[in-house]
């Protein structure tokens, strides 16, 4: 197992707490239209690191922050902390257990935190680097990315190649 | 670095090919690098993809159907997959396009991949529902605020599409 | 002309935002002709979209779902057909992002068209083929080439996916 | 009623000679993918006038000929044929019923009949003018063209308004 836990607040349609636990085989995520799965890709994108906001489906960055609904105030805060399995030491730290939190603000304001202390972003990048994690290409597949790949340049796809590499 | 380039790209070709023809059952595929007049392709080549499904004579790839797009798609990403795996992998409706029976093929595949990776699916499908070994269901009562609940098989089939 | 096109998108826009909340069953939507500093936007003007589902606030339509998305350009591509109504129509599997819900409501506004326009639907859903008032079902056996055989209901029912 | 039924040899996957009766109410069309559901749209597209090679997924024009396959070899021309109720005069002309014939070779040379008589690909144009038909954009909606809409650039999208004008 890897990924043990996300808990989303403030996160797009997640405005209240949310906790999504993981299991080491294969979990399914169902519902209709517009409720929010794909949002929870997006939390995953995003507390692992994505820098650019279309990558999320938005304009801005504060595009994630729950904006508010027809029953509820917009919020101000947008919050994701990722739980991390780290038995088998696949990330480059000696904990067993290792938490990542992002925040970010209305002001554009973010916060990061590797096990509750303050970090920089580049410190959550470096966590993954060579896991085929938070570089998204081919391990968080999004909606829409399968119909991309035919009608793709040749010279686009290239990019998937330097991915793996 | 051009080797780099050179070995990652030979080994997800010869991915690519077995991963197209297990999608397919059959069928051949290949991945080309090619690059304009004077250009190295190693350095400044695209990469076209050959895919003939079977019983089908090799054509340009815009002529597939929509679903043999997509399981084709497929094929090469996984194929990067099976280069470099990664221990968490989610898959946003990939089997959208698919058919029932391309489905089936594309869970047997997945099965194998889940051993050593942990996956997570979203997905309308009734079909590729059954690989759950965990299901939550994601409701919003009209407030435009998402709720994430943990279901058994029997209530996210009343979730999942009938048609 | 410049007439012209202002009565068109006028027209245009008015059934949009019907369609958009019929679609939906609630909601709202427009569109608005927006160009950018110092030209025309009657000339030069492109179509910007608004949408806003049920229960939600307006937001930028990318940050809809892929099937918000989808039943919003149905509105549009309606609207146009509403405006300008052909006597025939050829749909090709346009229900594929959407769910169970939202299928039903498409068919609810389909049946309304059919009425004036002859509609050949193209599918993979069981919902939708129950608008057939014929159902043809298409194959290819191996050999690459394909035969069309009208169907029965209980016979397409095998060939449209459970998934 | 107005399309009474379309014919097709050698066209794309539909190497024999293929009659498909339509009727006044709605048609559905089902089938596992690749058997050919999307290759009918495209020989509607086709014979009203389609002179796009990429609107029917092709690089030439030829690619709509019978290419072969596994077990027949490949044929030198392909023709599809409309019949159209004309007895409420949708279209500009004095028959009951219309019927239009395209055909194309491997050479590159092609043929147009309306009614049997030889014409040229305007006459067949003409005859659609003003319907709604032979111009595709929302009559006659691809597969991918819903996806299409919501990522277009405001700009592009303008096309829409002036085909409907
Ligand atoms: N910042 C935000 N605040 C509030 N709601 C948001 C925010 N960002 C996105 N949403 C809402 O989330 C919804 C989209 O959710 P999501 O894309 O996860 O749906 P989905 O379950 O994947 O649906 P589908 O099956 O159609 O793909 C949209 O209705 C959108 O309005
Ligand atoms: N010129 C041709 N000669 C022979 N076969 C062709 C030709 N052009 C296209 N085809 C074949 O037709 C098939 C595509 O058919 P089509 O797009 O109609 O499938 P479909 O039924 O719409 O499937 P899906 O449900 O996946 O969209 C492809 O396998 C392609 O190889
Ligand atoms: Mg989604
Ligand atoms: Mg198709």
């Amino acid at each position: 197992m890897f990924f043990k836990r996300i808990e989303m607040v403030g996160f797009k349609s997640f405005a209240t707490r949310t906790v999504c636990d993981f299991i080491p085989g294969t979990t399914v995520v169902v519902g209709p239209n517009g409720c929010g799965k794909s949002n929870i890709l997006d939390a995953i994108k995003w507390v692992v690191g994505e820098q650019t906001a279309s990558q999320l489906r938005g304009k801005k960055m504060q595009d994630v922050i729950f904006s508010g609904s027809a029953s509820f105030k917009p919020l101000g805060v947008a919050q994701v902390t990722l739980t991390i399995d780290n038995s088998t030491r696949i990330l480059p730290s000696d904990y067993e257990e290792i938490q990542i939190t992002r925040r970010l603000f209305r002001s554009g304001e973010s916060e990061y935190l590797l096990n509750k202390t303050p970090c920089r972003l580049r410190d959550i990048h470096n966590l993954f680097l060579g896991t085929g994690i938070g570089k998204s290409s081919y391990s968080m597949l999004e909606q829409g990315r399968v119909g991309q790949i035919i009608g793709a340049k040749p010279i686009e796809r290239r990019f998937l190649i330097e991915e793996a590499a | 670095t051009r080797k780099l380039f050179h070995e990652t790209f030979e080994a997800v070709r010869v991915h690519f090919i077995e991963m197209f023809r297990r999608l397919f059952n059959g069928g051949k595929a290949d991945l080309i690098l090619e690059a304009p007049e004077g250009l190295d392709p190693l350095l400044d080549g695209g990469i076209e993809i050959l895919a003939q499904p079977p019983g089908k004579k090799l054509q340009n790839i815009q002529l597939m159907s929509g679903g043999e797009k997509a399981l084709t798609a497929i094929a090469l990403l996984f194929a990067l997959f099976l280069h470099k795996p990664s221990p968490f992998c989610i898959l946003d409706e990939i089997d959208a396009p698919l058919d029932d029976i391309n489905v089936e093929r594309f869970k047997t595949v997945l099965r194998e991949f889940n051993e050593k990776t942990q996956f997570v699916i979203i997905t309308h499908n009734k079909l590729t529902m059954e690989l759950a070994d965990a299901l939550y269901g994601v409701t919003m009562e009209e407030s435009g605020v998402s709720k994430l609940v943990s279901v058994r098989f029997e209530q996210a089939e009343q979730m999942v599409d009938v048609g």
